[in-house]
């Protein structure tokens, strides 16, 4: 199950906040019921899986994108809360209920989304203590999930912080390996570059010994 | 001309390394960026 | 300013939930006024600093350590709610205020830790919908701080991510110059071993044709 709650004013009685409480199943398409405080008094309703299919066929939406305007409108997970305007009208045959209704603004041009019938609550301090409830619950959660979050921040920053440092110590290591075989290179080389002069030295003294000798038996 | 070639070719090796003049880094990484990879 | 609302239950009353508010300043030990309400009614009253610090004074507490007890008795930060415990009594000789204590549970021992007359509050409506907004604006920040640090989040995993793959390429640049290195200095030695080879070869001819010449000679 699962609940919103968000802040709303309706059209009759602009300046007056109201709080709206939604809580369903699965989601708004499979029925909800709506909860209406003004903090000092309550009144609840509900609207059934029928009413939520009979409404999207009458604003000839598909079912999904219906419950999806119903979700932006109704839950705190909207964020646009002026593309949507709610109306709250006392039923002349009953003063212990309201009529609720909740319309899309287009331009200026309203469409209505739907409507519920409210009764007053009897006991409203219940529904208040679990508004107020619900405020902390969800604060307390969140902060939870904050610090979870702060948590993985920090392992993550790390984790990359500790990677950076590999990848220094590696490009490092690359440069000093590269001197490293140069030198060492350089020096095998050059042994071999001292032989081949002793050699080269040596085959031309060889070389006018022969000059010498054949000259000589010449 | 031919003299040149047979000059460089008692001098040098075919990477352009000299048979007795000794290297040092700098010369060595010159001859080494000469091998080109088929090699 | 800041506030803070948590849930508290009243020793008097086992199972009745109250909401407390707690308002300051800079710090509790500057002064902080206490809202206390069962969601249909509410009762407001202060402490001032002085009358902090006299608590202080009495309970033989640095001012400081005693406002972090403060701290942790009552607003949300505390944890440990089951280390402190409230007292409600209402006045005698003013049914209009009550007493409100708090008090430290040391294994089994209360310390009083300090008190404050409340007033009731005679439009208790405005206290709830700020209680209600409170919850809603405190979710409705964390959410913003979530989501921000979820950002941050996936900004560090990316990076810690880049600069892995790039490690990764590091160590293979790293073989493959060693192995490019070796494999050149290879070719370049075996030119120079070459040459010792041939120039051994024509000293040794050289050197035959020195000992023929001789014998010749001799």
């Amino acid at each position: 199950m699962d609940t919103s709650v968000r802040r709303i004013e309706v059209s009759s009685e602009p300046g007056k906040i109201y709080f709206l409480r939604v809580t369903w199943e699965e989601d708004l398409g499979s029925g909800f019921s709506v909860d209406l405080c003004d903090g000092q008094s309550a009144w609840t309703g509900k609207v059934s899986e029928e009413e939520v299919s009979k409404e999207a066929q009458e604003m000839e939406m598909k079912r999904q994108i219906y419950v999806d305007e119903l979700c932006q409108a109704l839950t705190a997970g909207g964020k646009q809360t002026n593309s949507y305007s709610f109306n709250l009208s006392k039923d002349p045959a009953d003063n212990r209920s309201l009529h609720f209704s909740y319309e899309k603004v287009l331009k200026d041009v309203f469409f209505k989304l739907g409507s519920v019938e409210l009764h007053t609550v009897s006991k409203p301090i219940e529904v208040i203590k679990e508004l107020i409830n619900h405020g902390l619950d969800r604060s307390t959660e969140l902060r939870a999930r904050n610090e979870h979050l702060l948590g993985e921040n920090e392992r993550l920053g790390q984790e990359r912080d500790y990677v950076t440092e590999e990848l220094k110590k590696y490009v490092q290591a690359k440069e000093v390996l590269e001197q490293d075989l140069y030198t060492r290179f350089v020096l095998v080389l050059n042994e071999k570059k001292a032989k081949i002069r002793s050699l080269q030295e040596k085959l031309k003294q060889a070389q006018e010994e022969v000059e010498s000798e054949l000259q000589h038996r010449g | 001309s031919p003299s040149t070639k047979q000059h460089f070719a008692k001098e040098y090796d075919c990477f352009g390394d000299s048979y007795y003049a000794d290297t040092d880094k700098e010369q060595l990484k010159e001859v080494f960026r000469r091998i080109n990879k088929t090699e």
